[in-house]
């Protein structure tokens, strides 16, 4: 049998490695490294697969640095619309929640509509009452909001674009033309 | 985006995967990240896979569920499945990002076409490996 093993990502994009200075890399490195071990913690113990990623991406939808949960982008309309998927290899059963706003780890609703609902994925408001009535306790979209993602969608307004996770820091030189 | 991966004592593996989205992206769009098969995927025989990225292109291309395919039906490793995916098919939409993956032997694979991607592993027991750019 192999050894339990979890990989995780928090995100790509064309982050530029001359932007990122050694204390922010550092804390990157900390948080992923806490992640990990959080889901290793799971699986050594005798935990699911399934437990493991569950854990490992609910502690990366509350970190403010990753876009997911806190700290997640704005939309065009400032406003924050959230996404989450977990699918059971052993099962093949899967959930997924789109377009929520008021579930502060979006990752457990699509647990729940894996495990308590007949279908794969609910959207918006009726992903969003699905979760309450199942003891989701509902939190404002103002709690993803940084300062840091609110400045990302007024650059990218400024420029008309929309942008992956890590390509929205500030020009550099030899990205200014005209 | 944020996702994991995992392979339990039993053989079992899970994918999950959550965002936001995209800054400044239009209200009511949906990226692959939602999508079993595009930006989520496990199964019991092969493969669990997370993407991250330009979430119309893996949903164009069933990314997560492409590399589970290449290992079913064509064989390939893992490595290559992975790679063939995110190095080869999705650039050749515009595509960029990566995945993280596990398989049922409990190898990892980490690729990405941008230029950094955050991401990390750890098999149980062991100090836990991370890394943002190419190392």
């Amino acid at each position: 049998m192999a050894k339990a093993v979890i990989a995780i990502h928090g995100g790509a994009g064309a982050l530029a490695r001359a932007q990122m200075s050694a204390e922010q890399e550092q804390r990157y490195i900390e948080a992923l490294s806490g992640v990990i071990e959080a889901g290793q913690t799971i699986l050594a113990q005798g935990g699911s697969a399934l437990d493991a990623v569950t854990e490992a991406v609910r502690l990366l939808e509350e970190c403010p640095l990753f876009n997911a949960g806190i700290g997640a982008v704005f939309t065009r309309a400032g406003t924050h619309e959230l996404d989450a998927c977990v699918m059971d290899g052993n099962t093949l059963k899967a959930g997924a929640v789109a377009g929520v706003s008021r579930l502060r780890n979006p990752i457990l609703a699509a647990r729940l509509v894996m495990e308590q609902s007949p279908h794969v994925l609910l959207t918006g408001e009726g992903a969003e009452q699905f979760a309450f009535e199942h003891g989701v306790e509902p939190v404002s979209p103002s709690l993803f909001s940084t300062p840091e993602r609110r400045e990302q969608l007024a650059r990218a307004r400024q420029q008309g674009e929309t942008r992956l996770d890590h390509d929205s820091g500030p020009l550099d030189e030899d990205q200014k033309f005209g | 985006t944020v996702g994991a991966v995992a392979l339990d004592e039993h053989g079992n593996l899970a994918a999950a995967t959550s965002t936001g989205g995209m800054t400044n992206k239009l209200p009511g769009r949906v990226g692959d990240s939602p999508l079993p098969g595009a930006g989520c995927y496990a199964n019991d025989a092969s493969v669990a896979v997370s993407a991250t990225g330009t979430g119309e292109v893996f949903i164009r291309t069933l990314a997560a569920y492409d590399i589970a395919a290449l290992m079913d039906y064509a064989g390939l490793s893992l490595q290559q499945a992975s790679e063939r995916v995110v190095m080869e098919k999705l650039p050749a939409l515009g595509g960029s990002g990566g995945i993280i993956a596990v398989d049922r032997e409990g190898n990892v694979a980490m690729p990405f076409n941008s230029e950094g991607m955050y991401r990390g592993f750890g098999y149980a027991g062991d100090a836990p490996c991370v890394g943002i750019y190419r190392e």
